[in-house]
């Protein structure tokens, strides 16, 4: 979740 | 972004032209649901928060602005168009779509990746688009006969999801810390429940007969 772009899906 | 998932976000964008060219070329939205269309605008609605906190491309940005705007276009146009909502099939479109929001919810609420409001609601469209289809399969089943827009609409989402897996495939494989598990057991569930109209979709195809579903 650390992952900035962790939603980087649509 | 790999070849996969723009195949897949094109075949989600196609879906939804088909659905607005069916709407606006025959005034009609007869074998459309519209509890899954309410549902498919909850899901951007409730995903898309994070276009007021974070930026990730231009194209996410206008991908999640086409998907809100069209998606409550479509919810607008079956309930408030006069001529359109005439063709709405009320008594076929029973499904209790309002089960499908709560225990959406319900597990958003006991599973998501941190007990957070946006993450909350990230988890609860996730859930909600696994089977927010459903309405619409109960509808096209009952109905018996599938318009040939309908059925390509269907088949667009179906294919749509499809792509997703095979993205989720390739960046197991070329990316490290690949871990999404909330997105891919809902993307694989809702890829399933397509399964059984796919088999019939491609039995209508190879005979070159309409879709028909069994009741």
């Amino acid at each position: 979740v650390s992952d900035r772009n962790y939603h980087d899906e649509l | 972004m790999n070849i996969f998932r723009f195949a897949g976000d094109m075949m989600h964008l196609t879906s939804i032209l088909v659905l607005l060219l069916k709407i606006y070329a025959t005034k009609s939205c007869s074998g459309i649901s519209l509890k899954t269309q309410e549902l498919y605008a909850l899901v951007f609605l409730a995903r898309y928060l994070d276009l007021f906190t974070d930026f990730i491309s231009v194209y996410n940005t206008i991908m999640k602005l086409v998907f809100i705007v069209s998606s409550t276009a479509i919810v607008w146009c079956m309930k408030r168009d006069r001529v359109v909502r005439r063709s709405y099939d009320k008594q076929l479109d029973t499904f209790r779509h309002y089960f499908l929001l709560a225990a959406s919810f319900a597990l958003a609420l006991l599973v998501n990746e941190k007990f957070t409001f946006q993450e909350i609601f990230w988890a609860f469209s996730i859930y909600l688009e696994a089977v927010a289809i459903l309405p619409q399969l109960v509808l096209l089943q009952r109905s018996g006969n599938v318009d040939n827009l309908t059925g390509q609409y269907v088949f667009f989402l179906g294919a749509y999801r499809a792509f997703y897996i095979l993205n989720w495939i390739y960046r197991y494989f070329t990316e490290t810390h690949f871990s999404r598990w909330i997105a891919c057991i809902s993307g694989l569930v809702q890829t399933a429940l397509y399964a059984d109209f796919f088999y019939y979709y491609y039995i209508s195809w190879k005979n070159n007969t309409k879709l028909k579903l069994p009741a």
